[in-house]
Parts: structure tokens; C-alpha cells; sequence
């Protein structure tokens, strides 16, 4: 695991942080609960909680879906290449490529050589809305490329360490007893 | 675009090759320091946003140069490859997958697996 330069981490005032979505994408109730599962990932191993909100301008995390030059300096580049983007705290945003085939329920059944998993790429993003950085381990949720088709969701050790470092363990949980480490889901076709 | 499965999707969607923005990579496989190629160039605009080539140029050379070489290197330590230095089939496999957009390296320092190493200081001076 690593960190922003500088460990930049939500205080310790910031346990109950709250995320919204761009009113411009329409998204799906769907693609939300896609999300709000992906935010579970992470506050299962932390005191963190993470509530819907509905409004955007006062949203600790805001997410929107944005196509080539959305105003960040960062463009998307269409199709595969670059997915999604997200910035370190405190600054809260989280971006995703518009162009890209968001697959939001069944990856399994893909063999599509562009279908992405929506979950596994917000569950990465929203780690580095939390402060962290990519990960040399393969396994890890933090790790930087993902191939189509795969899904990786749950956090693996490396995840839980890095994450534990920044705000500790969710003190309804022990940090050793918890919900299982991550694997890596991949359809047949790889 | 969303949809609950690939079934869903209307096949005009669904482009049936894996052409993606840097596709063009391909062509370099074999790659090793000392060559000049043709596309060279757009892979060092890759690695510098990435974090691997520090200093930014709008006109990077299609030369494979020490300054590439010292960059793919780093590339292959972080992603677990040979760091062989050339651009070997695993490393250019690794390159054209789609992944995240924030850079692997910040500010040239920190890598991939840097955290342990971060934290274990923290620790020893909180103890």
C-alpha cells in the first residue's frame, strides 16, 4: 500500500462523511446502489460511514461520470485507457469515464473485451478519496490496472493495512475477525 | 453507458476488438534502449503522466533513451515484472490494461509499496 505525499487523510473530527452524485449524469437508482456497495467495502474495516446525500454542493465526495475534457486537467481518452480518477482528501472528487461499458450487475457473463465492473472501479477510486495511493500488490483493490471483465471488490490484507494506518479499525469489528479478505472474480473467458 | 450484464448490451455498442487509447503500444513490443521507433514518443507521455518520467515535454523524441529506460524499469519493479528495462511482452501486456488514472509515483518519491515503509516510521516515532 502507499500514501499521497504528505499522508492526506479525512481528520479525526470527519468520521461520518457523506457523497453525492453529479445531477447532470441522471444516474439509476442501479448505478447508486452500485456505490453504496462500494462505500460498504471500505467502512466495514474503519470507523468511517459514508451517507447518500442529495445535495451535491454540500457533499463531502462528489462523483460524476464526464466524457474527454472535463475541466480537471485530467481528460478521459474514450474506450479502456484511463477509467476513472479521484483526488486525495479533502478534496472529495471522484470522476469517471463516460465512454467507457459499465457493467453494473454481472461481469461474470462478459467475454466483451470492454465491459468494465462498475463496483470494482469505484471501490479502487473511493480508496484514494480516503488517501491512498496504488499498490504494488496484485491483489490488492489498490492496484492500478484492471483487466475487463474481472471483478475485484473486497479489500485484501495490503487494502486493510494501508487504509488501518490512516484511520484505524472499525471499532465494531475486531481488526482480526472481520468480514474475509478480497479474491480476484474473473470470468471464464480469462 | 450502463448495463446490468453484457447480454444487455445493443451489439452496435459493443466494439468487438480491444482498441483502446493506447492500442498503439502494441507495436513497441521488443523495444530496448538504444533503438529509435516510431510511437516511443507517446509511451513517454504515458509514463510521465503516470509518474515515471519526471519532467514534462511536449515533444518527447522516439528515441529509447536512458532516461526511458531508467522509467520502464521502475514500471516493472512497481507491476511485479522483470526489470529486464526493455519493453518486453509482460511489461507492454501490463501497459495496455485499462486502470486507474492517478499516478503510481507522486512527486517522484512515493512508489507502489512505500507505505510500509511510511507507516513503520510513524510507528516507530508515535512508540
Amino acid at each position: 500500500y502507499s500514501f499521497f505525499p504528505g499522508m492526506p487523510r479525512w481528520s479525526s473530527r470527519r468520521r461520518d462523511l457523506t457523497y453525492a452524485f453529479d445531477p447532470r449524469n441522471q444516474l439509476s437508482d442501479d448505478v447508486k446502489r452500485v456505490f453504496g456497495n462500494a462505500f460498504t467495502r471500505w467502512s466495514e474495516w474503519t470507523p468511517l460511514t459514508f451517507t447518500e446525500s442529495s445535495n451535491y454542493d454540500t457533499a463531502d465526495l462528489k462523483i460524476g461520470f464526464y466524457g474527454g475534457n472535463h475541466g480537471d486537467g485530467e481528460d478521459f481518452d474514450g474506450v479502456l485507457g484511463t477509467l476513472a480518477h479521484a483526488f486525495a482528501p479533502p478534496r472529495g472528487l471522484l470522476h469517471l469515464d463516460s465512454d467507457e461499458t459499465w457493467i453494473i450487475d454481472d461481469v461474470f457473463a462478459s467475454g466483451s473485451p470492454s465491459a468494465m465492473d462498475l463496483e470494482s472501479v469505484a471501490v479502487h477510486e473511493i480508496g484514494h478519496l480516503l488517501g491512498l495511493g496504488h499498490s504494488s500488490i496484485e491483489e490488492a483493490v489498490m492496484f492500478p490496472t484492471i483487466s475487463s471483465g474481472v471483478r475485484k471488490v473486497e479489500l485484501a490484507r495490503d487494502d486493510v493495512e494501508g487504509i488501518q494506518v490512516l484511520y484505524g479499525s472499525n471499532p465494531d469489528s475486531n481488526s482480526t475477525v472481520g468480514p474475509t479478505f478480497g479474491g480476484r472474480e474473473t470470468s471464464g473467458a480469462h | 453507458h450502463f448495463f446490468p450484464n453484457v447480454s444487455s448490451i445493443p451489439p452496435s455498442l459493443l466494439p468487438n476488438t480491444t482498441a483502446g487509447a493506447w492500442d498503439s503500444f502494441h507495436k513497441l513490443s521488443g523495444c530496448h534502449s538504444g533503438q529509435t521507433v516510431p510511437g516511443i514518443s507517446k509511451l513517454k507521455t504515458y509514463l510521465h503522466y503516470f509518474g515515471y518520467i519526471g519532467n514534462a515535454s511536449k515533444n518527447y523524441t522516439d528515441d529509447f533513451d536512458d532516461g526511458l529506460e531508467s522509467a520502464v524499469k521502475n514500471y516493472q519493479l512497481n507491476f511485479n515484472l522483470n526489470t529486464t528495462g526493455e519493453l518486453d511482452e509482460p511489461t507492454v501486456n501490463q501497459i495496455l490494461k485499462p486502470r486507474c488514472g492517478v499516478a503510481d509515483i507522486i512527486n517522484g518519491s512515493s512508489t507502489m509499496n512505500s507505505g510500509k515503509a511510511a507507516s513503520m516510521v510513524g510507528h516507530t516515532v508515535a512508540h
